[in-house]
């Protein structure tokens, strides 16, 4: 989970793999 | 398309490691500085703290590994801008070197003792006058790189480092767009999508005033700890600010009606109304700001938290 919450502050560039 | 310094056509990889190895220094980095600790890592590398072999100095090298980068047009981007652009509230590029052997790339710069904003809002509760005082280098910094057409993009306390006597600078300008004149206009997505303004989470054209929604969500950060959303998932979180827009700020009646009015000129969903970075640094609300040096004791107790 904490790997999760420190990736939702990654930047992204074009789309993401979530999207 | 890639939203780099001038507008970029697809570079193949070998032009683009050309490019780098045109804007690197000679020599073998790793002989000339010591690698101390890792300070951190971000979507394009880790960020080390170093000393040179022949000063007595203390340097941050940021290491990316150019096999994994997405967009790798964006690291000439960084190193252009970073060269190119000196400003008192920008951190500050020494050098860059390209070791071919490992495919690395090494972009040095000054070292900040304080550490992020982030470890601050996170861990300790500021103040209106200390909030103003940051939000006012931002800003300077801000204003600097939109009045040379350069949109950062990516503007959140994590991309803002502090000196441990106050100083405020911002960092990270990997994603930087380069517009080609006033009016020009941008539709990748980029940022990170707690921060993003509507018009970006909505795919619409976009120019700097993204900066400046960022700069809101980053006054929100001061105040609460963390953006609005961040308990979602970034998904959710793009569909919340593209549907609700301005999002809501906890104990609003505790803020004073200069913070609260210079909070609503930055997260005004229109763009056309939405203040610029001239406007905002003449708001009654940055007359509050108190010395640089006040952030230290925020600093010390972040860092032992």
């Amino acid at each position: 989970k904490k790997r999760f919450q420190r990736k939702k502050r990654y930047t992204i560039v074009g789309s993401a793999y979530w999207m | 398309v890639t939203d780099g310094m001038a507008k970029k056509k697809n570079l193949t990889d070998d032009e683009i490691h050309a490019g780098l190895q045109r804007l690197a220094s000679p020599g073998d980095a790793s002989s000339k500085y010591q690698i101390q600790k890792k300070l951190g890592s971000g979507a394009s590398g880790n960020v080390c703290m170093a000393k040179p072999v022949d000063a007595d100095a203390v340097v941050a090298i940021k290491m990316m590994d150019l096999n994994n980068q997405p967009k790798k047009e964006l690291l000439i981007t960084e190193i252009e801008v970073m060269k190119d652009y000196k400003h008192p509230n920008i951190v500050n590029f020494l050098d860059c070197y390209y070791l071919s052997e490992k495919q690395e790339l090494w972009v040095v710069m000054e070292y900040l003792d304080g550490g992020a904003l982030t470890d601050v809002v996170t861990e300790t509760i500021m103040n209106e006058g200390q909030i103003a005082a940051v939000s006012r280098e931002c800003l300077q910094a801000l204003d600097y790189l939109h009045e040379k057409h350069c949109i950062h993009r990516d503007i959140k306390s994590d991309n803002v480092l502090l000196g441990m006597n106050g100083t405020v600078k911002l960092t990270d300008f990997g994603f930087c767009a380069q517009l080609s004149g006033d009016s020009a206009k941008r539709q990748t997505m980029v940022g990170t999508p707690y921060w993003m303004a509507p018009e970006v989470v909505s795919r619409k054209h976009y120019g700097k005033k993204v900066d400046i929604w960022s700069m809101g969500i980053m006054i929100i950060e001061m105040l609460e700890g963390e953006p609005p959303y961040l308990n979602e998932t970034p998904l959710k979180a793009i569909y919340r600010i593209a549907t609700k827009g301005k999002p809501d700020i906890k104990n609003a009646e505790k803020l004073s009606p200069e913070l609260k009015d210079f909070l609503d000129r930055c997260l005004e969903v229109e763009v056309e109304k939405r203040a610029d970075t001239q406007e905002l640094l003449q708001h009654k609300f940055l007359t509050k700001a108190r010395p640089l040096t006040t952030l230290r004791p925020l600093i010390v107790a972040a860092k032992q938290a």
